[in-house]
């Protein structure tokens, strides 16, 4: 929308594993959206990446993924694209 | 395959190591077929140990000892009503693509009496992980990466991943940053090119970790005979199962036969766009259109036929959901002055055939070209292998032709594109890693590209933005002599040469990496093949330090041979490297200077000790 509300789902890469469990680690994802988005954080996370590196996907604003972006520890912020089989 | 692996000389008789067993080949794709006789699992040893991974199994679907794990990954959106829930192939793809890496064999496997014989993959003992990450509506990232994400931890050995999108910055493509951390975990991924046709500069999955698989022909052909009402026979290109039950039918042009109510000109229809024909007058009717395409719109108007006619793609061998031939611009011209030449055209489309393909190999016309437009200075695609016709395990789920509507249904189906060389590429890399587990997936792609022999210039005037290092050699792959190894650190100085800071560049390794001061934007990377961008008439000179390690005999002296036009001069210091171990790393020096008055100039060098050649290809383009 013009207002720049619309929810898109991007991905926020954050390089490698972290050294903790896989709980924690979808713990520490579901917290550093708390600290963007708020109470969204729950529906607004789509997944964790923890085993082999370190991220998440969430539905966010064109606005949260600029503050998304400037967390600590954020390598790159970039939207889902549909890829095609050749 | 049928006849690809024999194409190759990796026949049924090659030398196999009791490894092959363990080595598990992760395929991201739209799933699998279980039921497929390329996945029987009679006579496989017990899963290997070091498999970490799952089985997400159902009533309808059931892993064994060949498929050893299957997952199914869908975060974002709605699932269209074609798509199930569960790691099995609704479409056919992913079957296809598992069965050419890792089939068992299966004879008598053809598509309606075309291709016949024992279809196998590359590496048929090898386990395969099923990672379905694409649906009837694509592939999002975000399941890529979670798929990456689980293939790592469960063990796999090998990626492959037949997909891709636009070329974009690394650390924005979910397959560059799964690769990547794949590569940190000691597996090589290897991914399809794209189909993105001549155009320069459309290659995709262009990151310096990942081995890019470009597409090309071998010594099988399928081709479909149209014969018009004169009485002229011309041979097209397609792989129709359609046996002409009436012989002759009338035949029309697209452009003649718009869909006006609807709102179409002739300029529409006669490309037979969707919708754009008259269903009432292209009822019962072969349609001449001007363009390939899928075939849908012509299908879907009742036509009993369609022969099309277009500059390119003579090699997108596929099958269409009605009868159908493409005909190139010469012979396509000839069906339409014969229809413009008398009052009732007719014209009969036979079933295919299979020839001799004379001039193969040469890289497909869809096939996408480099060069590469994330790093100019880094050589895309790598290789080339089979992707053109090539028969292969299909699902009985999905339409023959791709297309809904199309009530066919088969068990083998004959398919093009970089898709399938893909996994002909992965297999071999799955055949070298069964002999040398340890080596990293730097090392594999060294030996499958420095192995790998050029393509005929006059069939291929790409060049290296076709075909990369050029045609993989399974043979020769396994006995390479020298390999340019790299690892992480290796990558981390490439990234840093790309401008990624040391910040960022911590998060992504883990470490206290730093960015120390490199040498040119690809840091020099130790790649076998170069790329070196510069303007026209300009003179330039590039100096790369390259370092091999010796992996053939253990004393062994390797003396330098350079192939290069007069505008290019190449120096190599030193020109001779001593070996007195295996395992032994030795510099050297390329300097490659002069200027070039053309859009590109290949040149080359090999270190040949007599018994193993290292090639590598350098290419020089102007890139204004």
């Amino acid at each position: 929308s013009h207002h720049g509300n619309t929810h898109k789902t991007y991905i926020v890469y954050m390089g490698d594993p972290l050294k903790v469990d896989h709980a924690s680690a979808s713990s520490l994802h579901r917290t550093m959206l708390h600290g963007v988005i708020g109470s969204k954080a729950s529906t607004s996370l789509l997944y964790s990446y923890r085993k082999s590196f370190n991220g998440f996907a969430a539905k966010l604003t064109e606005e949260e993924k600029h503050r998304v972006a400037k967390l600590e520890g954020v390598v790159s912020v970039f939207p889902n694209r549909k890829l095609q089989v050749h | 395959t049928t006849r690809s692996w024999d194409f190759m000389g990796l026949t049924q008789q090659v030398n196999r190591t009791a490894l092959e067993s363990d080595i598990i080949i992760g395929v991201l794709d739209t799933g699998i077929s279980p039921e497929s006789d390329s996945f029987r699992d009679q006579g496989l040893s017990p899963i290997p140990k070091k498999w970490k991974g799952s089985c997400q199994s159902s009533s309808n679907f059931t892993c064994n000892k060949k498929i050893i794990g299957a997952q199914y990954f869908r975060s974002a959106g709605f699932l269209d009503i074609n798509d199930v829930k569960s790691p099995r192939d609704e479409q056919g793809h992913g079957t296809h693509v598992a069965s050419i890496a890792a089939g068992g064999y299966v004879s008598n496997a053809n598509l309606t009496g075309l291709a016949n014989g024992t279809a196998r993959g590359g590496v048929p003992s090898a386990r395969i992980a099923v990672y379905k990450v694409c649906w009837s509506d694509g592939c999002n990232d975000v399941d890529i990466l979670a798929a990456f994400d689980e293939a790592i931890a469960d063990g796999v050995d090998i990626i492959s991943i037949s997909v891709g999108g636009a070329a974009t910055d690394y650390f924005q493509d979910s397959i560059a940053i799964g690769s990547f951390h794949a590569m940190k975990n000691r597996i090589l991924t290897s991914a399809s090119a794209g189909n993105s046709g001549n155009e320069p500069g459309r290659v995709t999955n262009v990151s310096p970790w990942i081995l890019s698989v470009a597409a090309s022909t071998y010594d099988r052909k399928f081709l479909t005979k149209v014969q018009l009402g004169n009485g002229l026979n011309y041979e097209g290109v397609s792989v129709n199962t359609f046996t002409s039950k009436k012989g002759k039918y009338p035949l029309v042009y697209g452009g003649d036969v718009p869909n006006v109510m609807a709102g179409f000109s002739k300029f529409d229809s006669r490309y037979c766009r969707k919708n754009s024909l008259d269903s009432k007058l292209v009822k019962g009717k072969i349609v001449l259109c001007d363009e390939l395409s899928n075939g849908e719109s012509v299908f879907l108007s009742s036509a009993a036929g369609t022969i099309m006619r277009d500059a390119e793609n003579r090699d997108n061998t596929k099958p269409f959901p009605l009868p159908a031939t493409f005909l190139g611009v010469d012979d396509g011209d000839k069906a339409f002055k014969y229809i413009r030449s008398t009052r009732n055209p007719t014209a009969t489309i036979f079933k295919s055939v299979e020839a001799v393909e004379k001039r193969t190999p040469y890289v497909a016309s869809f096939s996408s070209r480099g060069p590469n437009s994330i790093t100019p200075e880094i050589l895309k695609p790598d290789i080339t292998a089979p992707g053109v016709g090539i028969l292969a395990a299909w699902s009985p789920a999905a339409p023959l032709s791709g297309i809904n509507g199309d009530n066919r249904r088969v068990l083998y189906n004959i398919k093009s594109g970089t898709s399938m060389s893909c996994p002909h590429a992965t297999a071999v890399a799955a055949y070298i890693k069964s002999f040398f587990p340890s080596w990293s997936p730097a090392a594999i792609k060294s030996a499958l590209m420095t192995t790998a022999f050029p393509l005929n210039s006059t069939t291929n005037p790409d060049g290296e933005f076709a075909y990369g290092a050029g045609h993989i050699d399974p043979i020769k792959a396994l006995n390479p002599g020298l390999v340019y190894d790299a690892d992480e650190i290796d990558y981390v100085t490439f990234l840093c040469a790309q401008g990624y800071n040391t910040t960022t560049l911590r998060s992504v390794t883990g470490d206290n990496s730093t960015c120390k001061k490199t040498t040119g934007a690809s840091g020099d990377l130790n790649l076998p093949s170069f790329a070196i961008p510069t303007a026209p008439l300009q003179t330039f000179s590039h100096n790369f330090t390259r370092r091999v390690t010796n992996v053939g005999s253990p004393v062994s002296k390797y003396s330098v041979k350079i192939t290069a036009p007069p505008s290019l001069k190449i120096r190599i210091e030193p020109s001779i490297l001593s070996f007195t171990s295996i395992g032994q790393k030795l510099t050297f020096k390329v300097q490659i200077a002069g200027q070039i008055d053309r859009a590109k100039v290949s040149a080359s060098f090999v270190w040949d000790d007599g018994k193993h050649k290292v090639r590598s290809p350098i290419v020089v383009y102007d890139s204004s």
